[in-house]
């Protein structure tokens, strides 16, 4: 099984739409796909339809009760080969009830050893933090897509992420290999959007991807109606660009 | 001092965009303002062209260290009658600093007790989560501004934040008294925009700011000058309509 953080601690940047449509995209190539919500605002679990209020167990009891395996809480979603680990607003907790845990940083990775031979893929949508729960999708993960803003503060957001990367690799022993930017909300009209784009492709050459998500009301729209937008309105602009991004995420040179 | 918290835990819904030109506006119509920058990430900092990175205080060791008082680190802008009160990326840690502090959430109202004498209006930037800073700005503040775009996820978000100003209410002896929603990214032409404002004002009704901030590529290119929209064009639709919100703040029931 191939692991993907969808990970940046700035805010609004397209992790969770992402997260869903990339997914989405992916399990209809015919991958076996499992997406994780490890953001307490739990949008993911939203996109689907699933209301996290309404289920018993979710990723925060499989978090602080070591003896809930990761099994008991997957559902499976509205796109067939794709499958869901709920998330919920109780993970806003688990940042103190993991303070105390021996390896903390690999509770999330540990768990996923119990079903990576179900999945050929999995991606997991982080919060807008750098807090003990995007360190776990980090120390689980192989590759990183990191969702960027065509803005300035988007800049200089990215430093800190990487920095955060590099610590990861240091302190714990994990498989992350490389991380690729991929850049969301696009306008070609503007300049600063062109700039942006320019000065980052300068910078990070063929770690950024070449397929670019536009700024698409579709993809607003479909979490409304709990559906990626592969579903929602699967030839619009939206649609395409997810299931070329698809496309580059499954040719990538690591094996899925 | 009136202060008021710019907060909602859904990310890149325009909090720091807010907090900026809103202190700049009020500044620029004669109030005595300080801004406070209480997000990691330290864009509101950014924003003035502060680089955190160069100072040697900043909120940081105001939050974890009793004896650094506030005016300590308080810094003049490049906006008459604005200050500011610098974040940094440390700001990340302070969750695990202040876990077992006595009195942990009011460690920044008790802070701003000594320079209330010397500010008007005193506004707080929060980071995209409902951590303990963020719990520390909500029990400082009289008023809380939400700004939210016209998205279906941004919907679902209120509710949390609502939540957790309930629950400060309760618990903590503070002066929260009011709140208010602004629309921010606002794109006129969308079903999907109409449909949400629509759907806010009807619940909220007069809790929902009647100036609306649209999308405006000038609010996005700001940041990179170091000045608010206000300095860097002052005549664009983003500066108009944080002047106009400023009016409504300026004249609510609350006396400044
Ligand atoms: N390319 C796009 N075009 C238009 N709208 C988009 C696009 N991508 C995402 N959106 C919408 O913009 C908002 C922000 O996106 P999203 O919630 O996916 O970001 P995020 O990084 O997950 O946010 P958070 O930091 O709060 O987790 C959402 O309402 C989403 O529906
Ligand atoms: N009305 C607007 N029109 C166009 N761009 C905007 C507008 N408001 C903010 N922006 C830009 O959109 C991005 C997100 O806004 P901002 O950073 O203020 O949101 P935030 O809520 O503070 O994000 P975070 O959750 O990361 O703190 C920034 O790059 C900002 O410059
Ligand atoms: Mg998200
Ligand atoms: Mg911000």
């Amino acid at each position: 099984m191939k692991t993907i953080a969808i990970a940046n601690q700035k805010g609004g940047c397209g992790k969770t739409t992402t997260a869903v449509n990339l997914s989405a995209a992916c399990a209809m190539k015919g991958y076996r796909v499992l997406v994780i919500d490890l953001d307490p605002q739990a949008h993911t679990t939203l996109a689907f339809g699933i209301k996290a209020n309404d289920l018993k167990v979710t990723l925060y009891n499989v978090i602080v009760n070591e003896h809930t395996p990761i099994a008991d809480i997957i559902l499976t979603t509205n796109v067939v080969n794709l499958d869901i680990a709920p998330g919920h607003i109780l993970l806003s907790g688990a940042e103190m009830e993991l303070a105390i845990r021996y390896a903390r940083e690999s509770v999330l990775s540990e768990k996923l050893k119990t079903v990576e031979h179900n999945y050929d893929l999995c991606i997991i949508d982080c919060s807008p933090s750098l807090s003990i729960l995007t360190i776990n999708a980090l120390v689980a993960s192989n590759e990183v897509i990191i969702p960027i803003q065509t803005h300035y503060y988007a800049i200089e957001g990215l430093k800190q992420i990487l920095d955060s990367m590099g610590i990861v690799k240091q302190r714990f022993s994990c498989n992350l290999e490389s991380l690729r930017i991929l850049f969301t909300f696009v306008d070609e009209r503007t300049i600063l959007s062109r700039d942006v784009q320019r000065q980052v492709r300068e910078f990070f050459s063929d770690k950024v991807f070449k397929t670019v998500i536009h700024n698409c009301v579709r993809l607003a729209e479909a979490p409304s109606a709990g559906a990626p937008v592969l579903t929602y309105d699967a030839n619009c602009k939206g649609a395409n660009e997810y299931r070329a991004l698809a496309n580059e995420v499954c040719n990538h040179e690591t094996e899925i």
